[in-house]
Formats: structure tokens, sequence, C-alpha cells
């Protein structure tokens, strides 16, 4: 209000610098929140060690997905339709311990409303630590509910970061209403804590990867 | 389209930067420190209403000063937004998972009038 009439039409006020940025600053808030379907922002009550970040995101750049020449997660990609928002999420497991040998893997994941998630990519990234001796293969099993969802046997000696893709997994979870996804994780011929990221602290924790396109509700339906 | 400057009171863009940290956002948003929001500012007059706030060449300027000498009265110009990016942002979420996407519609990249 004041000062010089801005355009009536659009009621503009010319801005005076001490304004310009207090409405700058609320209007740029209001925006990300808006765009982000978010009613106030995230309060981080359980932050992620910053080194179990660093690795997942240099592990998804640098990671096998690039090397077998597929796009990996959190690259470039053509994007969603135009009236779809593309997500690209990573989720870092809260550890549970079930046995010397099994430990459970829990993801937690906000649900919006109403909004369609349509899940296009989904892996999840563990490390293991190699058994320091003994030439038994070690065998890892992913399970859900008890039902097997993975399987691999890694040569005597073998360690470091595996990949499980679960897409139909995570696909059914995301059409549930679920917010917690809980998988157990196996490693027979383990030595104990052989799944190194297990403790909170860990820098290794295991995390799953999605790619996905997410429609509001009352969007219109893309044509296809 | 025109940036803002001194000389001139047509409409315009007015750039401005918004860091995270002077909104105390940059512990939740991880990628970009901030971004460029930039705004709309400057007159319409008759003769450059509803050119898209591009240079308009001479013939175009001759054209809307004629349209000018016989606009009708009643109906105002706005200077507006006429071209925006989206903003690729990474960010933590409420369970801490990392969550990246490209928000549409963020940056003001021309203005012209409406």
């Amino acid at each position: 209000g004041g000062g010089t009439p801005g355009c009536p039409s659009c009621r503009m006020p010319t801005l005076e610098p001490g304004t310009e940025r207090r409405f700058l600053l609320e209007l740029a808030k209001r925006q990300i929140l808006e765009k982000l379907h978010l009613s106030e922002r995230p309060n981080i009550t359980q932050p992620v060690p910053r080194v179990a970040i660093a690795n997942a995101l240099h592990r998804l750049h640098v990671g096998k997905a690039r090397q077998e020449g597929q796009p990996g997660p959190f690259d470039r990609w053509d994007g969603p339709n135009a009236d779809e928002l593309g997500y690209e999420i990573i989720s870092f497991a809260k550890t549970e311990f079930s046995s010397p040998s099994s430990t459970g893997l829990r993801f937690r994941f906000s649900r919006g409303p109403g909004r369609d998630v349509h899940i296009l990519q989904a892996q999840l990234w563990l490390y293991v630590r190699a058994p320091r001796s003994g030439l038994s293969p070690v065998t890892l099993r992913v399970s859900l509910a008890g039902a097997l969802l993975s399987e691999r046997q890694l040569e005597a000696r073998a360690g470091g970061w595996q990949t499980f893709t679960l897409l139909p997994v995570l696909q059914a979870f995301f059409r549930g209403q679920e917010k917690t996804l809980r998988l157990e994780l196996e490693c027979r011929g383990c030595q104990a804590n052989a799944t190194a990221g297990s403790d909170a602290g860990g820098s290794h924790q295991p995390f799953l990867v999605a790619k996905a396109t997410v429609r509001e509700p009352g969007q219109r339906v893309a044509k296809r | 389209s025109l940036r803002c400057d001194q000389t001139s009171n047509l409409c315009c863009r007015k750039d401005y930067y918004v860091d995270f940290r002077d909104i105390g956002w940059n512990d939740w948003i991880i990628k970009p420190e901030g971004y460029q929001i930039n705004y709309c500012m400057g007159q319409c007059p008759p003769h450059v209403a509803s050119s898209p706030g591009m240079a308009s060449s001479s013939h175009t300027a001759v054209l809307n000063l004629i349209r000018a000498h016989n606009v009708q009265a009643g109906g105002q110009s706005c200077c507006v937004p006429t071209h925006r990016r989206p903003l690729s942002i990474l960010y933590f979420d409420r369970n801490s998972n990392i969550v990246k996407t490209d928000i549409p519609d963020m940056i003001v990249d021309a203005c012209g009038c409406s």
C-alpha cells in the first residue's frame, strides 16, 4: 500500500529495499513449500551421518549402474510427463538386530493424501564386509515378511557393495497405505556384523534408492 | 527480456538471489545453497502493451505506436513473467530420506507486458 501506485490490475506496488527482501524471502518459502506439497518445512529429528550420505551419493554416481551403461538413479533423466512431478529418493535403513546372522532393515516413507505414486526403479544397496578368514562362500538373503525376495552367493572372502532390484516390492508397498517397509537381511557364512553399516553411525548404512513419478490429487491423467 | 537498470522504468526483470541460510532452511535443503527468484517490475505504457518484453524491431515499434494512438480507453497492461525455469533441489524429508526433484516455474527468466 502507499507509495506510487503500481500496476492497478496486479496491484504490485514498487518495493522499497527493506520490503523487497522480506517480501521475496517469504515468497520463496511459500513457493517451495507449496510446490513440494509440504504444509511446513521438515524438521530433521534423526539426521543421517554425512559420511553415509556422501558414500551413498558417491556410489550412485560412480557405482555399478553407471559402469553397466544404465543411467543410474540421481542422474539426469528425461523426466516425467508435464503433469507429473518426478522424484528420486534415497532412504537410509534403520537397522534392528534379530540375531547374529540376520538384521531387520526399516525404511520410512511420507505418504501425501491422495497422491498417486508410480515407482519406476528401486534398488537396495548393501555393504558386506569381507570375512577375515575361512574359505566358505557367503550367502545373502533378503526377505519381506518371511517371503524370500532375493538371494546371492558371494565368492569366499568377497565383500563390498551389493545391489538388489526391489521394483515389484516397492510398487506393491506404494499401492498400500503402510508408511514403514521392513526387510529382513540374512547373511549366512558371514562374520558377526558383516553388513558393516548396521550401527547407526556407520558410514556404510544400507539404503534404498528409488525413482518415481507422482500425480497430485485432482491432476489430469496424462494422455498416453 | 530487459534487465532492470537505473535508466529505464519500462517493464524489466529485477534480479534477486535468495540464500537458504537467510531463511534458515540450509539444514534441510542440501542443494542448491539458494536460487535466483527474480521478479518483474516497471511500466507498460500503451505502445509496448502486450509486447513479449523482447527488444522489438523498429517495424513492431511503429505498429505499436499506431496501435497506441488508436487504443481504446480501459484495459491496463501489466509487467509479468513471460518465461520461468524449474529449480532442481535435493532435500531431506521428515523421515530423513534424501529427495531430489525439479520444482517447475521457480526462476523468473523473462518479463513482458500482459
